[in-house]
Parts: C-alpha cells; sequence; structure tokens
C-alpha cells in the first residue's frame, strides 16, 4: 500500500 | 496545535506592533492556496468536529492575515513588497502542480488538489525565509512564530511513526512532504535554538 485511504489529517 | 499556535503568534504580533516588517505576506498566500486545495472536502466529508472547526479557523484566519498585511492600515502601510517578492507563482505552484497531477493517487480533482497540496506546503515556507535571511535580524515574536510554524510538521513525523506501528497507517505523500517540509526548517531551527541557548537575539548568517 502506497497511498493512505482517506485524507483525516490537517 | 503548533500551527495554530504560530497563527495566533502572528496575529497577535501584527496587533500588538502594528507592523508586519519581517512577515511575509507571499507565505501567507501560499497557505491559502494549500488550505482552499485541501480542505475543499469540506463540502462532501465529515470526519469530526475537531476536524471541521480546525479547517474552517485555518482558512479564515490566514485570509484575515493576508487582508491585514495587504489591505488594512495601519499593518499594511508597513508591509514592503519590495522586500517580500519571492515568485512562488513560478517556482513554487507550477512545480507543485505538476508534481501534484504525477503522484497523485487517482486523477480525481480532489486527489489531484489533496496531492498538490501536500506539495506545495512543504515548501511554502520558503518566502519567509529567503525574507528573513534579507533582513538577518529576526524579532522575538517572529522567530517564535516561524519556530512552531516549523514544528508542527515535526511533530506530524511523530504521529505517523505511531500510526504506522499503532494502526498499519501509511501516507507516502504525505510523509515527503514532511520530511521536505521539516527538513527546509532545520536550519532555522539550529539558529533559533542557539540564541535561545544563549539568550540572545536571533541573528541569521
Amino acid at each position: 500500500e502506497f497511498y493512505s485511504d482517506d485524507h483525516d489529517e490537517l | 496545535m503548533l500551527h495554530l499556535m504560530s497563527i495566533l503568534l502572528l496575529l497577535w504580533k501584527l496587533k500588538k506592533s502594528k507592523s508586519c516588517v519581517g512577515i511575509s505576506c507571499r507565505m501567507q498566500e501560499c497557505y491559502a492556496i494549500v488550505f482552499c486545495l485541501r480542505y475543499l472536502d469540506l463540502f462532501y466529508q465529515f470526519i469530526s468536529v475537531y476536524n471541521t472547526a480546525m479547517k474552517v479557523v485555518f482558512i479564515s484566519s490566514t485570509f484575515y492575515l493576508i487582508f491585514l498585511m495587504r489591505f488594512q492600515p495601519p499593518v499594511s502601510a508597513t508591509y514592503d513588497r519590495t522586500a517580500d517578492s519571492f515568485p512562488y507563482e513560478q517556482y513554487l505552484l507550477g512545480p507543485a502542480a505538476v508534481l501534484g497531477f504525477i503522484s497523485a493517487e487517482e486523477w480525481s480533482i480532489p486527489e489531484i488538489f489533496w496531492t498538490a497540496s501536500i506539495w506545495l506546503e512543504s515548501v511554502s515556507i520558503l518566502p519567509q525565509l529567503i525574507l528573513l535571511q534579507q533582513l538577518r535580524e529576526v524579532e522575538n515574536l517572529t522567530a517564535e512564530f516561524v519556530a512552531t510554524m516549523g514544528a508542527y510538521r515535526f511533530f506530524y513525523i511523530l504521529n505517523w511513526i505511531y500510526r504506522y506501528f499503532a494502526e498499519g497507517y501509511v501516507n507516502w505523500i504525505g510523509w515527503l512532504g514532511g520530511i521536505v517540509q521539516t527538513g527546509l526548517y532545520v536550519d532555522f531551527f539550529y539558529y533559533y535554538a542557539m540564541s535561545k541557548w544563549y539568550g540572545q537575539k536571533l541573528v541569521l548568517p
């Protein structure tokens, strides 16, 4: 896995 | 919180001294673009009240800072547009857009915008650092502002390490951007830490 699933950071 | 603190420090500095000497409005403009690109998800995704509140605060306070420096006397009268002239439109926006397009997870508008915003944020401090290097002597509040502005990304790195082990969280684009962003501050941090250690004014070489 290379990418974050959801962008939950600011 | 450090990011929020840096914005509050800057607002306080502008209100208190009624001057924005040594502050790069162009850096704030970069951040305004970063926030607008990244927080588009305010319109279609809900993560938490905290997350939404911080996004709204970041966007509105950054636009307010730009308004203060560019248009609101007496602060705007002290804005030196000749000194603060780093051409981010050419040097940062273009490359961030290209990199965002190339490295996006999928070719959708939100993903490309999100990815471009990560790359743009990683170099958004450059107009501020270059302005300070011209002036060399850095006021205390300005030094605190820039230091907190750099420190928040370093703490993200610590959190990413925790999240990797705790939840298997992976975010290569964010990690690389964060490392570049923190790396750009290392030099400034060194001189900042030395000035604090010896209790002297921060003077850049």
